[in-house]
């Protein structure tokens, strides 16, 4: 369902030259559970970007759904982006001027119709509570504030999510709600990619890729890993 | 070195009134290494923040250094907070518009004279290299964002560091080396608070104590807790 293949990226601002990525190859099947882990640093954040479109690479090829992402027009790339990603940044990205619930809604009014019912069932899914509903994101917790992007990312019901380290900000009771919420969309079929540093949390993924300095250094089953 | 005496914090903002903390009496001693672990929303941040007279309670007193600080004038809270206390936020804080350098030389210059070398040393000492000083904290990681973080909260050399989850972004090597900081510095005489929800981390701690719906209900040393 992501196919790189020779992906490198190169990040040319200012005062130095990095090589967040030094030739990825890579292939995503549909409904699997990957988790991408390594040191900070190593290239994670730049990789999910270039997976979901966010970002081109520098050379090399993306496949998204079968089609290569750098012939698509802007727009058919946002479609992708809208309709099949769905997208937990490590900044959660929120939107401050919108409460809790209209964040999560805002993703669904790019698609069609509303949905105010779906939206508070994924918030509540993921631990947050009707209090929370009509509060902006600065009148929430580190950790809150993550679960509200996790329920924003879910808004649309992608077939793939994209997650950078979700559980960051979360208790062991939080995380592991968090990973229930995974593990059940991807029983469902969802594809899911999720990077984290957090080693004990491989257990419930398909696969483990490796990364370090912008390469993949190993992969396989979580207990091989 | 700080002590809170019945402290409330309650937020009446907007559609909510939340109690954040709910009477909480502490007594931080001086070189001590204390760590506040407690579920996503318990009043971790809230109570770190009065602590460090970045916000003031509801009702209840707090004292650092001996001086109560709600008769303290902004400008000697303020003084409080550049020379006496480090503080690392959950959210990074970093200054968009300055270096990497630049926003770990930014708490010297309110202090007294500069000292690039002092702040090129932290750098070092948190993981960073040079290849990063030049940059601006949008061309860096999660992770290399919160260890700038910290170098600039060790940049006057305070007395006592109060840290938000600062590995939160952080896998284990680095993390590691953080925790090797803080505790260097706490056997040169620094009193060290730290919030973390990662009990993997409790065993650096002298003292440990369990936050839960903004009230302390449990306190020990890291293996009775
Ligand atoms: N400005 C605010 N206005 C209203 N409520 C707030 C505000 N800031 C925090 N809260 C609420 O107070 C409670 C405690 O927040 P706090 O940030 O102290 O929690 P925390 O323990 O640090 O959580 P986390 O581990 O998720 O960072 C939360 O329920 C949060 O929603
Ligand atoms: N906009 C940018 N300009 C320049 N360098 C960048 C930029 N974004 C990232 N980098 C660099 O590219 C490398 C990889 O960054 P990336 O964010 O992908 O790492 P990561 O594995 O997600 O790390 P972390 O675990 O800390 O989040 C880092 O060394 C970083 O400094
Ligand atoms: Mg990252
Ligand atoms: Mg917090």
């Amino acid at each position: 369902v992501i196919e790189l293949e020779g992906v490198r990226k190169v990040y040319n601002s200012g005062p130095t030259r990095v090589e967040a990525l030094r030739g990825v190859d890579l292939r995503v099947r549909r409904g699997e559970f990957l988790m991408i882990v390594g040191p900070s640093g190593s290239g994670k954040s730049t990789l999910l970007h270039i997976m979901g479109a966010l970002d081109t690479p520098t050379s090399g090829r993306v496949k998204v759904a079968g089609r290569e992402i750098s012939n698509l027009s802007d727009r058919e790339l946002a479609r992708i982006r809208n309709r099949y990603v769905g997208f937990v940044f490590q900044e959660f990205n929120l939107i401050e001027t919108l409460t809790v619930l209209e964040n999560v809604m805002f993703p669904m009014a790019l698609a069609d119709g509303e949905d105010e019912e779906r939206a508070k069932r994924l918030l509540l899914k993921v631990g947050l509570s009707e209090e929370h509903f009509d509060k902006f994101p600065n009148q929430l917790s580190g950790g809150e504030r993550q679960r509200v992007a996790i329920a924003r990312a879910l808004a649309n019901d992608p077939e793939v999510i994209l997650a950078d380290e979700p559980t960051g900000q979360l208790d062991t009771k939080n995380s592991h709600r968090i990973m229930e919420v995974f593990k059940s969309l991807n029983e469902d079929g969802r594809t899911i990619v999720m990077v984290t540093h957090d080693l004990s949390l491989t257990r419930w993924a398909d696969r483990v890729v490796v990364l370090r300095d912008g390469k993949i250094v190993e992969e396989g089953s979580p207990d091989e890993v």
